[in-house]
């Protein structure tokens, strides 16, 4: 649906709209490394879409918090300018849940964001 | 800013591309109107001109809106999730999600009514995947227009310096530096 203006948005439409395709993520709020937790097979999916998981190095998606999930998380984190902590936390959950483009991030496990560089200082 | 791998673009000899929209669509000449907007902010800092073509056949870039499986392997999600997506040169492709709903007004949305929206600024999003037709992947700088994630109802289509020296790096900036200071215009 095309609308011309915000005023031309009903209400109601606007209140039934906030769901977004991914909310069902939030409640994996608090996840970590260890951890076994429904939902998380399809976060796994989430990131082998997007190029954080090669679809190489895992052939049937688990709802396990393990190694692969974790440094995916990593990446996106350093990709998101998200402190790195490889947790599911609050601020890392609120941005994946964020409506996005569908091209991948990450390419063959390269990427130009900020995880496929390196950090430069130089001393003054 | 950053590139697809092998960092492909469109051939020298084609600065001036063509593009076309899917007939099925229907579209009206206001929404059409929305991807010209799009497309003359990247001309402004190319050597790189886009003109509108009546044939599909004919174009160098397809622009179409599609529901759930279109037939490309990429899926839409329904409404929010994924919202469009494009292809690197020279293939494009530009797929918009049909179940979004879009805005195509131009105007900055109440921010009392944000919060509470999924009606996604059109424009904002086709200056988005413009970038990828010409080249550009995902940045991680926030405001630039290649970073990946929109809110419903924001509005972002001004191209950022890490845009503008990315798509610089592939294409040159066909003059627009000589342009702003003849003009006197160079901030």
């Amino acid at each position: 649906t095309f609308y011309t203006n915000v005023s031309s948005v009903p209400p109601l439409h606007l209140l039934n709209a906030t769901r977004s395709a991914w909310e069902t993520f939030e409640k994996l709020a608090g996840c970590h490394a260890g951890n076994k937790t429904d939902g998380l097979s399809k976060l796994k999916q989430y990131f082998r879409r997007f190029g954080y998981i090669s679809s190489a190095s895992v052939a049937n998606f688990t709802d396990d918090f393990d190694d692969v999930l974790e440094s995916a998380i990593s990446t996106y984190q350093k990709n998101f300018n998200l402190e790195v902590t490889g947790k599911l936390d609050a601020p890392t959950l609120q941005q994946i849940v964020k409506p996005r483009c569908g091209n991948p991030d990450m390419i063959d496990g390269a990427s130009g964001m900020n995880a496929g560089r390196k950090l430069r200082a130089v001393a003054r | 800013y950053s590139f697809f791998p092998g960092k492909p673009q469109w051939p020298k000899r084609n600065r001036d591309l063509s593009y076309a929209f899917v007939p099925q669509n229907n579209l009206t000449d206001e929404v059409k109107q929305v991807f010209a907007r799009a497309f003359a902010r990247w001309a402004e800092v190319t050597p790189l001109n886009f003109t509108r073509s009546e044939s599909l056949f004919r174009a160098d870039i397809v622009i179409g809106f599609f529901s759930g499986d279109h037939g490309d392997g990429e899926p839409f999600d329904g409404p929010m999730g994924t919202l469009a997506h494009a292809s690197s040169p020279p293939t494009g492709m530009f797929h918009l999600d049909g179940d979004e709903d879009w805005l195509i007004s131009g105007e900055e949305m109440n921010r009392r009514i944000l919060p509470v929206t999924s009606v996604v600024d059109l424009e904002s999003v086709a200056v988005h995947e413009i970038g990828h037709l010409l080249g550009l992947g995902h940045s991680s700088v926030e405001d630039a227009i290649m970073y990946p994630a929109i809110s419903g109802g924001h509005r972002k289509v001004e191209l950022a310096k890490d845009d503008i020296e990315g798509i610089q790096h592939l294409y040159g900036d066909g003059g627009s530096s000589r342009r702003n200071e003849t003009s006197g215009g160079a901030e």
